[in-house]
């Protein structure tokens, strides 16, 4: 059986937040080593896959491999019904017909409990291969949401060029055209906003802002966003959370005119 | 226009 406590629902919130219009049905693969999810959207150009280790639950329990298959819409409905500073648990049967959620108010004696039906979702799983990216770039992740923001309001396209000089984000569109350069940045005081350009070579890619944008839902999840580009290979865009948990998205570049 | 190919053609399905 799995049993799996948050300290705060508000994790769980935000991730399912920012990955519910991007894909729909969802297995979570539980095990344990944590929960996992990967899905891909129905254009397959953009992947997610979470991880929520084990860690980053206390207790977790996990005796054998339990795939959730769970409608977001319908646990999106569901987790309105927590609390952001709620302890949130997650339980089900090791065949389960429901996963059920309760959330505990810390400050209160209010428990509430929800189960949520299952789905049996065949989904397919991809290998994404192990990659030295050409470029890897940290920035602050409210940074990396307002850029794609004021882009698109020109163009549905950016395109991200890595050099020595820093990272170009360039659009064209009807009105004109924009950019925007970062180049290395320290701030001792506030290491979130951070600009690390990690370089081996020069890389040029361009991309669909509408799902940059997108991705950029999970920004209230991380001070820093991590962008990882080869040529001629999905982006990986990674919010790092506690515990060696994540939230990735690969996106596949756009290619020729 | 430019076009994406779809996730398959970097990706090993498992």
């Amino acid at each position: 059986m799995l049993e799996a406590r948050l300290e705060q629902a508000n994790l769980l919130k935000k991730v399912v937040d920012a990955i519910k219009d991007l894909v729909q049905d969802c297995n979570f693969d539980c095990n344990d080593s944590g929960i996992a999810l990967q899905a891909m959207d129905n254009s397959h150009v953009a992947l997610v896959s979470m991880m929520l280790k084990s860690e980053s639950f206390s207790p977790f329990r996990c005796d054998r491999n339990i795939a959730l298959g769970i409608n977001l819409t319908s646990l999106t409905k569901v987790l309105r019904a927590a609390q952001n500073e709620d302890i949130l648990t997650l339980k089900a049967e090791d065949a389960p017909d429901v996963v059920n959620l309760v959330f505990e108010s810390a400050e209160s004696d209010r428990i509430s409990e929800y189960d949520i039906k299952l789905m049996d979702i065949d989904q397919e799983h991809l290998g994404i291969p192990e990659t030295e990216y050409a470029a890897t770039i940290s920035m602050p992740s409210a940074e990396f949401q307002r850029i794609c923001r004021d882009l698109m309001a020109l163009s549905e396209s950016v395109s991200i060029e890595c050099s020595k000089e820093g990272v170009k984000f360039a659009c064209q569109g009807d009105i004109g055209s924009g950019s925007v350069t970062l180049r290395s940045h320290t701030n001792v005081d506030k290491p979130e906003m951070n600009v690390e350009i990690d370089l081996t070579e020069p890389v040029s890619l361009t991309f669909s802002l509408k799902y940059l944008v997108g991705f950029c839902k999970a920004s209230s999840l991380s001070g820093q966003v991590k962008l990882c580009l080869s040529n001629e290979v999905p982006l990986l865009v990674e919010y790092a959370l506690a515990n060696n948990s994540y939230l990735r998205f690969y996106l596949a570049p756009k290619i020729g005119d | 226009a430019p076009f994406q190919k779809d996730l398959y053609n970097y990706f090993i399905k498992t």
